[in-house]
């Protein structure tokens, strides 16, 4: 399974909707301080089940949805698209439809999230084994957060197992 | 179970000792298993000992050593059972120009060696300079975010304008 | 007791607000109480609004945002009581080149109006090139530290060669 | 009172003696990774009266005394001294000596520490105090250590009170 492109459309800072292509090698991502690059890293970690409001930096899952600037109002919804190539099937079998899946995740004000692969509705968990079984998701080592390199060595002999596990 | 842990072990651990010394431009480095006899139970601890430096706990390692010391394991994982994706988010800001350039050369490695994509947040022109494709995210309108592509050609010219 | 806790915070939140403003060209922010009436028990909160954007939970903020949003903290603290010395290990690591910049501006307001003697560890040329003196710390002997004076002329040639 | 110097031998990265003068204006210190710049500031935290090891990043207080490397063996003792300029004879009454103090803060292994403000043994609590007047301290506001800059802003409102309390 091969990451294709992330699709934001009003979450967090991300208004307008936007598109990340992710091609093969090195992707760099620059911009002055406050502009949105980290948004999208938990873009990213929130369409593949990220079910912690505090991942997201937030004081609610709410707060993902854009709350508006000083010219436009705030949204009440947010959705988040992961494009993935499944042309080698290797998807869990309840949700191997297709050569390319579309993940989404779409979040109402006050009324929760709801996902759906290829247009049809599924539960968090389905998505969350589906990027398991790729050895990935929302809780994946290779997904490192701002400040957070050094964690990896301070933390906790036992929480480092994780990583291991994460190996196997 | 415990067997399938154990040789995770023993792949992260050649890995991570091979990555650590790459990084470092020598010392060494391993992992063992600590605070109990099952592998299922215990914790991994990390030997870390910089070139010309005696091994000392991991927290007297600098900051910029730490940064190096676990990106090297997070890469050992890597190797052992590659993700498809990989996102670093300001991983190079506690390193110093040579240490940047050494990290980029395991990104290259990597990049080479597994099928993984990388997807590498920077403020540093260095890292900026060695990537194949370019984003900036701007607020041309203020609050709102915009993602540009950037021409690589005029990348080197135009580090923090976006 | 609680007058010298109030005098304390009107002090330090008139300072947090104007220097806030200046490190980001414009916005707001203020400190209040919260928790308690009483001072001496109540916790501190810290409103933040950069230029252009809603009033948000201060974890929203960047990681640059909250670098500078603490700078501004800490040196109102410095305004209403100063010290005789700081030290900055690292603090313009998140920052990017133009609020690096603004740091520096506001580290140079701060010499002119304290009489604290400042001590900034960073990486950046842009701060290096800002310092009245500089030092090197080298490793020229592995494992052991040792301080060099560096001219300031080959101070721009240097980076991080030493 | 003024910092004018400040002076090490056999603390961490120190094995030589080393003096970092303290001029007005900006100081700025750089060098490669690992080369002891942090261990500079933890250096004048320690002589100003640091109790815990932990913010020595040392698993004991041992920890601070210089180790080894490959070409030279380890010490037993390490020592600190911040040379004070007290022309303005602000130091509290007992320690108002001269117009020059020189706080020494010295540990032996295995035996704990001594200090001593001009060659004269004094207790740790005295030396705190001469600093908290002054001030400053180990645990000042202005020592801003490596990655922390960001922890004032995600630390509890309460904590932060004791930052108001240090501008009283
Ligand atoms: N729900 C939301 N609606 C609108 N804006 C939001 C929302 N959530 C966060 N933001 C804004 O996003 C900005 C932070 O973005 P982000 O952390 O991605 O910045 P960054 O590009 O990573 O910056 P840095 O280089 O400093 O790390 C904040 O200024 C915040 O106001
Ligand atoms: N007691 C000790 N004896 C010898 N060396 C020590 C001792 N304690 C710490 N060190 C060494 O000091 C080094 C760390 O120094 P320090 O944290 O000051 O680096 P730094 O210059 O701040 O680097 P960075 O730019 O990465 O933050 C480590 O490599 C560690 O091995
Ligand atoms: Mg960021
Ligand atoms: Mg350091």
């Amino acid at each position: 399974m091969k990451f294709e492109r992330l699709r934001l459309h009003g979450f967090k800072s991300f208004c307008d909707q936007t598109d990340l292509v992710l091609e093969p090698g090195l992707t760099g991502v620059v911009g002055p301080n406050g502009c949105g690059k980290s948004n999208l890293v938990e873009a990213m970690r929130w369409v593949m089940g990220e079910s912690s409001y505090k991942a997201m930096r937030a004081s609610g899952m709410d707060d993902v949805i854009f709350s508006g600037s000083s010219n436009r109002p705030g949204r009440n919804s947010a959705e988040v698209t992961l494009i993935l190539d499944n042309s080698d099937r290797s998807a869990p079998a309840a949700l191997n439809v297709a050569d390319t899946l579309e993940v989404t995740r779409r979040i109402e004000r006050e009324q929760g999230s709801v996902y759906r692969v290829n247009g049809r509705e599924v539960r968090a968990r389905d998505v969350q084994l589906l990027f398991a079984d790729a050895s990935t998701g929302a809780h994946s080592p290779a997904l490192v957060r701002q400040g957070q390199i050094g964690e990896l060595i301070s933390s906790k002999p036992v929480k480092r197992r994780a990583l291991l596990e994460e190996a196997a | 179970g415990r067997a399938r842990l154990n040789d995770a072990f023993d792949k992260v651990n050649a890995h991570f000792s091979d990555l650590f010394t790459t990084l470092f431009g020598g010392g060494t480095a391993e992992l063992t298993f600590v605070e109990s006899e099952d592998p299922l139970e215990a914790g991994l601890e990390i030997l870390a000992r910089p070139p010309g430096k005696k091994p000392q706990t991991l927290t007297l390692l600098s900051g910029g050593e730490q940064a190096l010391t676990a990106m090297a394991l997070i890469f050992a994982v890597f190797l052992t059972n590659p993700a498809p994706i990989c996102v670093l988010d300001e991983v190079d800001a506690p390193l110093d120009d040579a240490n940047v350039e050494r990290f980029c050369n395991l990104l290259d490695s990597m990049v080479e060696r597994t099928d993984t994509r990388f997807v590498v947040i920077t403020h540093n022109p260095i890292t900026m300079a060695r990537v194949d494709r370019l984003f900036g995210v701007t607020m041309a309108e203020r609050g709102v975010s915009q993602l540009v592509s950037i021409d690589l050609t005029t990348a080197h010219a135009v580090r923090e304008a976006v």
